[in-house]
């Protein structure tokens, strides 16, 4: 339990900030909860410091304060309840008033771990006295332990229906405390402790990545935050030499293909827990798609090709197909993927690859093989939803 | 400022927030070489 110290400098704060808004992306900075003061209160004269700097070079930037304060006392000795860290996000909440900048700052917390017994706990005293502060709820998920995953783990239906009685608990807790109030995965993945060793960096990580955001959206949870997009371990979406894993493949093909509305979708004749269905409106930034167009994703846990076929009243829809499938001798345990037929790599250091869909005539079957997964959009649904 | 951020960043800056100039390779090798003890501690604390 010996810490030391380590220095963030201003120039590190705008490499980082740089980062971001060149990326397109939201930064969210996380505070340091466990500066105390005598009285256990939260002290909170060196976060001024970087709020300082960040308002003097007008930043626009979110909050969190502290990263799984479950296990505080585990890593650092340091026991602060739900009421106390409640409190403190309160001061910080009128912290950030104080700053032009921050005004309109969004605050996110408590980014607690999966929500088992004192978690619960925690996060109901922290919701209770603090939950009127933040703007969203945040959470942590992982379904197993990176140390003693298996292969059989990531292909598991009742690892993967899991995430669902999490997800069940923590509305449950929100709901009896912040009715209403929004509720974000803040930091998430396959497997904790740095992911699962050549499993979680290769194609068959992609069954709990993509189950997660289907039942993320169907279950009102609306933003997904990602461990890591670079970094330690093996969770992460591009590894050292900055080369995109399979991960990222489907992730960058979700973003085209799939839109915020979640359509309710059925299936019949297989089990939906081992053959998995989503449906959303299709991603309408996508110039390719008109309002209306639907994007279903699927996967497949059976050990064999499954053939799908849609409802009469989609029988004569022209379909665009975007099945992923391992690329290598390794198969679904492989580090590449291949979409359509076409393996996915940079072009150069710079350019993303073309994303090219295969058209499947009207009436067409889907057939998905066995330990697979893929994106099909149905075009001139004229879903109502959708338009 | 650190090294990197001496050597990078303050040069960057100039370029306007989004101007892609490629980092120094003394200061690529020097953060890659750096990289593999940095995972190592990450790693360990992250299982911890």
């Amino acid at each position: 339990k010996k810490y030391k110290n380590t220095t963030i400098t201003k120039s590190t704060v705008d490499i980082l900030y740089s980062f971001a808004k060149c990326s397109k992306l939201d930064l969210i900075f996380g505070l340091n909860a466990l500066l105390r003061k005598r009285g256990l209160q939260w002290d909170s004269s060196n976060a001024q410091l970087l709020l300082d700097y960040c308002a003097s070079q007008h930043y626009n930037m979110s909050w969190e304060l502290g990263n799984e304060p479950n296990s505080f006392r585990k890593k650092s000795g340091i026991y602060i309840d739900g009421s106390q860290l409640g409190q403190d996000f309160i001061h910080l909440y009128h912290l950030l008033r104080n700053y032009s900048s921050f005004k309109n700052s969004k605050l996110y917390g408590p980014d607690v771990g999966q929500p088992r017994k004192n978690t619960q706990k925690l996060l109901k005293s922290f919701l209770k006295s603090g939950g009127k502060v933040i703007d969203s709820v945040t959470w942590h998920h992982y379904y197993v332990n990176g140390r003693h995953a298996t292969r059989e783990d990531f292909l598991s239906p009742e690892v993967l229906e899991t995430f669902i009685t999490a997800v069940k608990d923590v509305l449950q807790i929100v709901d009896g405390t912040v009715p209403g109030k929004k509720v974000w995965l803040g930091e998430t993945s396959s497997a904790y402790g740095g992911g699962a060793p050549r499993l979680s960096n290769t194609y068959v990580a992609g069954f709990m990545w993509l189950d997660k955001l289907g039942l993320s959206a169907r279950m009102g949870i609306d933003v997904v935050m990602r461990q890591v997009f670079y970094g330690a371990g093996t969770y992460h979406l591009v590894d050292a030499n900055f080369e995109p894993l399979p991960d990222y493949w489907l992730s960058l093909l979700y973003k085209k293909l799939v839109g915020t509305k979640v359509l309710k979708v059925g299936l019949k004749g297989a089990d939906p827990k081992k053959l998995r269905v989503y449906l959303h409106c299709t991603n309408n930034h996508n110039p390719m798609y008109k309002e209306g167009d639907v994007t279903l994703f699927l996967l497949n846990l059976y050990n064999v090709t499954k053939h799908v076929q849609l409802p009469h009243n989609l029988y004569n829809k022209h379909i665009d197909e975007y099945l992923l499938l391992p690329h290598g001798e390794q198969h679904i345990l492989s580090r590449s993927v291949q979409l359509n037929g076409h393996v996915l790599r940079m072009v150069d250091n710079k350019t993303l690859p073309a994303l090219t869909k295969k058209p499947l005539s009207p009436g067409s079957t889907l057939g998905l093989p066995a330990f697979s997964y893929g994106f099909y959009v149905i075009k001139n649904a004229k879903a109502i939803a959708c338009i | 400022s650190t090294l990197e951020d001496r050597d990078f960043w303050e040069s960057q800056v100039n370029q306007g927030i989004c101007g892609v100039r490629s980092i120094p390779t003394a200061v690529e090798e020097l953060l890659l070489s750096q990289w593999p003890i940095q995972e190592k501690i990450l790693l360990k604390e992250q299982y911890w």
